[in-house]
């Protein structure tokens, strides 16, 4: 499954 | 949150203030390119696309809209403010920043997460980022005296994503499965483009003399 990216960061 | 990216926050944030500071007391923005002010505001738009609708923390939300608003005052005041924009440097600021913005837009959609709006919005922030301060580090070398607040407001610039690259590496060894490719790829290229800066801006510190960085 690609990399989730949940953009957590600034 | 570690303390690599709070560091990371809080050199951005100041990097930004320094700006402001700069700007709003002796209201010049002699040294300033424009056209980066620009790319920020436009970077910290299509990233904070989600700033409604997707919430992290009140840290992250209060962090978004400081950055939203100051990056978009900064713009308002080298454009709007009379006295400001008349120490604004025009014929020095020529980056032709759509050589940069359409490569980041391509980039973005074809290398991203996921191919919906928001995330290609998103990733073509983060490419955006990486190459927004070209505009102004030319203008630095074609810049004769680069005042203190600038050299400071780009040094802290710098150092705020490689403070990051420490947090995508903590996080690397702390969180199993934490990946994130594009964020480090484009994290390590921005950083990299500061290396000279930093060498000639701590070169220009230790043996305090005024910085320049050779044309």
């Amino acid at each position: 499954q690609p990399e989730l990216n949940e953009h957590d960061e600034l | 949150m570690n303390v690599f990216r709070l560091a990371g926050d809080m050199t951005h944030l100041s990097s930004i203030l320094v700006l402001l500071l700069k700007i709003h007391t002796i209201k010049s923005c002699a040294g300033i390119s424009l056209k980066t002010q620009e790319l920020y505001a436009l970077v910290f738009i299509t990233r904070y696309l989600d700033i409604f609708d997707r919430f992290t923390s009140i840290y992250n939300f209060l962090m978004k809209l400081i950055f939203l608003g100051s990056s978009l005052s900064i713009v308002w005041y080298m454009r709007r403010h009379k006295a400001v924009h008349r120490s604004y440097d025009k014929d020095q600021d020529t980056f032709r920043y759509q050589f940069i913005v359409l490569p980041c837009l391509l980039l973005a959609l074809v290398i991203n997460h996921k191919l919906t709006f928001k995330e290609v919005m998103w990733t073509f922030s983060l490419y955006l980022e990486a190459v927004a301060i070209l505009p102004q580090l030319v203008l630095l070398q074609r810049t004769r005296n680069i005042d203190n607040l600038t050299g400071q407001y780009v040094f802290l610039l710098g150092a705020y994503r490689a403070l990051y690259l420490l947090n995508w590496v903590y996080r690397y060894f702390t969180e199993p499965g934490f990946v994130r490719w594009i964020t480090w790829i484009a994290g390590l290229v921005q950083t990299l483009l500061y290396a000279d800066f930093f060498y000639y801006y701590i070169l220009s510190w230790k043996n305090n003399v005024k910085l320049e960085l050779p044309a």
